[in-house]
């Protein structure tokens, strides 16, 4: 049983096919990761819970637009954002999520703010939302949220949709 | 999608997982990211878990509560109860994707079966790095 910690990240599964990831691209990849890395290390290394770690990691990952979630999340095809998040605590099972938000800039924090401040486990749309005010988190406006890159996916998709030749690449359900 | 796995000096584990969905998704789709034993799960008898990819198939299969139970009642070890969801299971219903899972132990597993996934990892006094493909 190792006395150390043990940290992972990740920024999704839907990757850039290789043929099209410039290797200025992959740096800056890598160099995001390896940042986000060192938030959640920091905590570790002078004994802070795995709790705050991951909690301070995905804000991290949140805020850096290359990833899908936060600032930089995908659109629905009605060129909206609705975010989800979940944090779940080993030591209790304690667990806070949340689904179909837009507004706070961290949707991980008010997951964990409906962990911590109310009963529940899961909530979802302007009831988690006031959660959130209620906790005093930050709150963005959708400009925020966009990226030239987001909206041009979106309405790719939406193009090769009606055009009947969308194909089934899996990473593409990967947003 | 984005998500963390941690095991701290004491012991304790914990995951969490944050994500915009699909592009293109219908307005009110919600994946496996904020469902507990889908997307996200942690305790500290067997591992925290957090996913990424195609949120329906890791709904259907409870793909994170699978593992743990993989640990807990049949006794794997993380990586093999990780790679066995994912690279076995996961494919075999044309799901695809990838997780992170860090062990009661400090054990770390990364497994996808799709063409890559962003990750990083580090382990005190060990291992540390990150990846693409």
């Amino acid at each position: 049983m190792s006395t150390g910690f043990s940290l992972a990240i990740h920024g999704g599964a839907g990757v850039l096919p290789t043929a099209d990831m410039t290797q200025e691209r992959a740096a800056r990849t890598h160099a995001a990761l390896d940042r986000i890395l060192a938030v959640g290390e920091a905590i570790l290394l002078r004994g802070g819970s795995a709790l705050d770690a991951v909690d301070a990691t995905v804000c991290a990952l949140e805020d850096e637009p290359l990833f899908n979630a936060g600032r930089g999340a995908v659109f629905t095809r009605a060129g909206t954002h609705e975010m989800d998040a979940c944090i779940m605590d080993g030591r209790t099972r304690a667990a806070g999520a949340v689904a179909g938000i837009m507004g706070p800039r961290n949707p991980v924090r008010t997951a964990r703010a409906v962990m911590e401040a109310t009963p529940h486990v899961l909530m979802i749309g302007d009831g988690a939302l006031e959660v959130a005010r209620a906790a005093d988190l930050p709150f963005e406006d959708a400009d925020y949220f966009f990226t030239q890159e987001r909206r041009d996916a979106l309405d790719s998709t939406l193009a090769m949709e009606a055009a009947g030749t969308l194909d089934d690449d899996p990473s593409r359900r990967h947003g | 999608t984005v998500g963390a796995v941690a095991r701290d000096r004491d012991g304790n584990v914990a995951a969490a997982t944050s994500t915009g969905g699909m592009t293109a998704k219908r307005a009110g789709r919600v994946g496996d990211s904020p469902v507990i034993g889908a997307g996200t799960f942690a305790s500290n008898a067997t591992c925290a878990v957090s996913a990424t990819g195609d949120g329906e198939a890791f709904l259907r299969l409870s793909v994170a509560h699978e593992i743990d139970a993989r640990m807990r009642l049949a006794g794997a070890d993380l990586d093999t109860a990780a790679r066995g969801v994912v690279i076995d299971d996961l494919t075999a219903i044309g799901g695809s994707g990838g997780l992170i899972a860090v062990g009661a132990d400090g054990a770390i597993s990364l497994p996808f079966n799709c063409e890559g996934m962003y990750r990083g990892w580090s382990r005190e006094g060990d291992d540390r790095g990150t990846a693409i493909y």
